[in-house]
């Protein structure tokens, strides 16, 4: 782990006089290996590490007393920044329903996080609906049905096999229940599928959700910035959720999606259970990238 | 690749990106170019579409033969038992291979051992009633034991050729749900001491090098047979299966290529490598 290579790789740094060119590429080069090993995105590495140097090489290291120390703080300031600020509220509409769009690649944990979403905002005091939008899936709505009642929230679904006049349909399933935010579970999707990504364009287009949450697996590898990158350019999402970081998977998938999407990361969902989620801390996920 | 005429540094450093962004991982990302390298040296390459192919032949070489043979099964009923983590295509997978074997005359009896989820029975009775193939269920909440219990007798009773039974996702560190999974396959093994005769891993394709974390735990927990490495139509490559492959010589057996009934192939070691390439 990145740990204990740093260690070795400190010792070597911290025993000689202070900081040259050299040395800095060596430790650069293991803390490359690291955020590789972590599954950040080869390019994202490429580029961060290009930045850490440029910082590295300046005044102020070359003076300090523990050089190598102060290489890894510079990594996880660096990482830190980038990861962003640390919970950014969602938008919030003047007139009710806030509408809250939801969306990624298949099986990342979307209708799950709905259902967790919606818990969460309920507990804010807001009164929220979901919205079984999924019509592919076979038993995607009962599942959203089953998870709504499991924390007796209303769950609006329809025979409907249109996933847009679900959605269309929802708003008055809302106001009905007077219910002040709409959560729409949509179906897993490939990046690559013009009908899919299409049926969300127009979703967006028509609902002019308040909110459009990027839902990406917290396991996921190199191929995070390539799914981010098309949802982005496709529906300029506003935020995205890691699942399933109560595993061991390093997460470097965050930094690839932030980097490449500039958007912020709003929720960590940390368990299959409809309360594990929790707000991200940009310096929690730096030190667990860094291992 | 093909751009460049000769084999040098620069070469190789665009192979270790292609090798990296697939998920084949830092450690078989440099054993595989320096043994790569090596044969250049040996055999006198020189020419880079001479290297895409020695890369290939690499790639491919890692990987096990088959184990499951599709043919051959002997055992009435034969069971495979599909585990992995959450979301990665098991209970989907089950529907797809349910289809094959039934195109193939095979009689298959399905167990909705996954009495966790929601949804997640009514989910696999869909896919029995698309292929149409019995499916063996309890009620939500019940002992996942004791539907794989039932499934096995069943598929006896019924002369099914094969039983397939689907479990819960579940994180590998998740050290009760490993217990749980224990559990399941120590009451199969009562009902029959040789089953379950296949444990197939479901990995999803796009995970990264947790891939290794996860087949490692499974392994210990209740072994391995095979891996369905699944969503393999996306842009992913699933190259953590390489690694895994190389280090723990695990087979694939079959790829997921989609959402479809029809979207499973056998997999195909030479084509695979030829697909990280592309
Ligand atoms: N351990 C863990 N499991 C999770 C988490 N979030 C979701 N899951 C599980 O991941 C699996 C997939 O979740 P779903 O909510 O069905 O995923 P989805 O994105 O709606 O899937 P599709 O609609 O098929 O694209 C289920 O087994 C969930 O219980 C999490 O944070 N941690
Ligand atoms: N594109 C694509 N999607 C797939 C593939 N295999 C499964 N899926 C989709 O992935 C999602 C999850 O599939 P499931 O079969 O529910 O996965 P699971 O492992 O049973 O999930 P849990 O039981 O919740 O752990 C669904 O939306 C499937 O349609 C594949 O090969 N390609
Ligand atoms: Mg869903
Ligand atoms: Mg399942």
């Amino acid at each position: 782990d990145l740990s204990s290579k740093l260690e070795s790789v400190l010792k070597k740094v911290r025993g000689q006089g202070k900081l040259t060119e050299k040395n800095i590429a060596d430790s650069l080069k293991e803390i490359r290996r690291a955020l590789l090993e972590a599954d950040v995105n080869y390019k994202v590495v490429k580029n961060f590490i290009t930045e850490v140097q440029e910082k590295a090489l300046g005044e102020e290291v070359l003076r300090s007393i523990t050089p190598g120390q102060q290489i890894v703080k510079i990594v996880y300031d660096e990482l830190v920044q980038l990861m962003g600020e640390s919970h950014t509220d969602m938008k919030t509409a003047g007139i009710p329903p806030t509408i809250v769009m939801i969306c990624g690649l298949q099986g990342s944990g979307k209708t799950t996080f709905t259902g967790k979403l919606g818990n969460f905002l309920r507990k804010k005091g807001r009164r929220p609906m979901l919205v079984g939008a999924d019509v592919y899936r076979p038993a995607a709505k009962k599942q959203l049905e089953m998870l709504g009642e499991s924390i007796g929230i209303p769950v609006y679904t329809s025979p409907s096999n249109d996933a847009l006049e679900i959605c269309r349909a929802s708003i008055k399933a809302a106001r009905e229940k007077a219910c002040d935010v709409l959560i729409l579970d949509t179906a897993g999707r490939l990046h690559i599928d013009e009908d899919m990504m299409r049926e969300l364009e127009q979703v967006k287009k028509e609902l002019k959700p308040h909110e459009i949450l990027f839902v990406a697996d917290g396991m996921t590898g190199q191929d995070a910035v390539n799914a981010a990158k098309q949802f982005l350019d496709r529906l300029d999402f506003d935020g995205v959720v890691l699942t399933k970081m109560d595993g061991d998977a390093r997460g470097g998938a965050a930094l690839s999606i932030r980097a490449v999407t500039q958007r912020p990361i709003k929720f960590l969902s940390i368990g299959e259970k409809l309360d594990a989620v929790e707000a991200f801390h940009p310096d929690r996920m730096a030190s667990r990238i860094l291992g | 690749i093909n751009a460049k005429k000769k084999i040098d540094d620069e070469l190789l450093e665009e192979i270790e990106e292609i090798l990296i962004s697939g998920d084949v991982g830092v450690e078989t990302t440099l054993e595989i170019i320096e043994n790569v390298k090596q044969r250049v040296r040996k055999e006198k390459y020189e020419e880079s579409h001479e290297l895409y192919r020695i890369l290939r032949e690499e790639v491919a070489g890692i990987f096990p033969e088959k184990q499951f043979r599709e043919d051959g099964l002997s055992n009435r009923p034969y069971v495979i038992l599909v585990i992995g983590v959450n979301g990665t295509g098991k209970t989907t997978t089950i529907g797809k291979l349910a289809n094959r074997f039934r195109q193939q005359g095979k009689k298959v009896l399905l167990a909705a051992g996954d009495t966790f989820r929601a949804a997640a029975i009514e989910q696999l009775e869909i896919w029995a009633q698309r292929v149409n193939v019995d499916l063996v269920k309890h009620q939500f909440g019940a002992d996942p034991g004791a539907v794989a219990f039932d499934a096995i007798q069943a598929g006896r009773s019924r002369q099914a050729d094969v039983v397939i039974i689907d479990t819960a996702g579940r994180l590998h560190t998740k050290v009760n749900l490993m217990e749980e999974l224990k559990k399941v396959q120590r009451v199969i093994q009562k009902v029959d001491p040789g089953a379950p005769h296949l444990n197939l891993l479901v990995l999803d394709g796009t995970t990264g090098q947790n891939a290794l974390n996860q087949a490692r735990q499974f392994i210990d927990a209740v072994g391995v047979d095979g891996i369905v490495l699944t969503k393999l139509d996306g842009t992913a490559k699933g190259g953590a299966v390489i690694g895994i492959a190389h280090q723990l010589k695990l087979p694939v057996e079959y790829i997921g290529v989609g959402e479809g009934i029809d979207d499973l192939q056998p997999f195909d070691p030479q084509l695979y490598a030829e697909s990280l390439f592309a």
